[in-house]
């Protein structure tokens, strides 16, 4: 038997926003640490991960570990039909080959449940090691989100260098070439419109925009994103969801042959 | 001429 309220349903809205593009299916674990998701887009370029803990909800009851396999498109339509402000309850039996997605308004006068058909999925997990990165950036997520969409109108990869002085995105295409470079901004009124630059040491690597641009459909979770990085190995771009865990995804950098 | 790489280059399938 599995029961999950989250009382902020719009939350799982989001999430599903976020990746639905990304991905196709993917499957949900759910155990005592939480609510989970790993999944990798189909060319294997990159991957995002989820975790909703078991505090964050109002009520998780979750007797065994189970995986749930989801069409991610299907979720976010029946997500779609659950209002901003609805409490989201998910229900599933043991043994049974669906799931249940229960919106109560919060005034309790309209409930709604939607019943969907979980598959089966091979699912590829990955192991992903503990990396020390060589450069974290800590930035408004609207900024990031703003530098993605200017310089995929220009061309098709960016180059993210740190540098001391800050960071840079550039890149190059028919019509010419685009620069933006942030520095590190620790003087603003509002901590969540700071860029942080940890440990700057000097690293540069190449990205495929359409990627970092999907990415940034998660930036309604979170008012900062954290692009963390190194050499020649995949950026992590993590977007925290306040009080119950975080979304991560990880893009494989292009690479000079 | 730079090259996509995959992410199983980098992480193991479990």
């Amino acid at each position: 038997m599995l029961e999950l309220r989250l009382v902020q349903g719009s939350l799982l809205k989001k999430v599903l926003e976020s990746i639905k593009d990304l991905v196709n299916d993917a499957n949900f674990d759910c155990s005592a640490t939480g609510f989970s998701l790993q999944a990798m887009d189909s060319s294997h370029v990159a991957l995002v991960a989820l975790l909703l803990r078991s505090e964050g909800f109002e009520h998780y009851r979750c007797d065994r570990n189970i995986s749930m396999g989801m069409n991610l498109g299907n979720m976010a339509k029946m997500l779609k039909c659950a209002g901003n402000d609805d409490i989201i309850t998910l229900k599933a039996d043991d043994g049974s080959d669906t799931v249940t997605f229960m919106f109560e308004s919060p005034t309790q006068d309209k409930i709604a449940d939607f019943e969907m058909r979980l598959m089966d999925i091979d699912s590829e997990h990955l192991g992903i090691p503990e990396a020390e990165y060589h450069a974290i950036l800590i930035m408004p997520s609207a900024e990031f989100a703003r530098i993605c969409k200017d310089l995929s109108s220009i061309g098709d990869t960016v180059v993210i260098s740190v540098t001391k002085e800050g960071v840079k995105f550039s890149t190059r295409g028919d019509i010419g070439t685009a620069n933006v470079v942030c520095r590190q901004n620790t003087t603003v009124d509002k901590p969540e419109e700071a860029t942080v630059i940890e440990m700057p040491e000097p690293v540069s690597l190449t990205f495929a925009l359409r990627y970092l641009n999907s990415f940034t459909k998660a930036t309604p979770l979170s008012n900062t994103v954290t692009i963390s990085l190194s050499s020649e190995i995949p950026v992590v771009v993590e977007y925290k969801i306040a009080e119950m865990g975080y979304i991560r995804f990880y893009l494989a950098p292009k690479i000079e042959e | 001429l730079i090259k996509q790489t995959m992410l199983t280059q980098f992480f193991e399938m479990n």
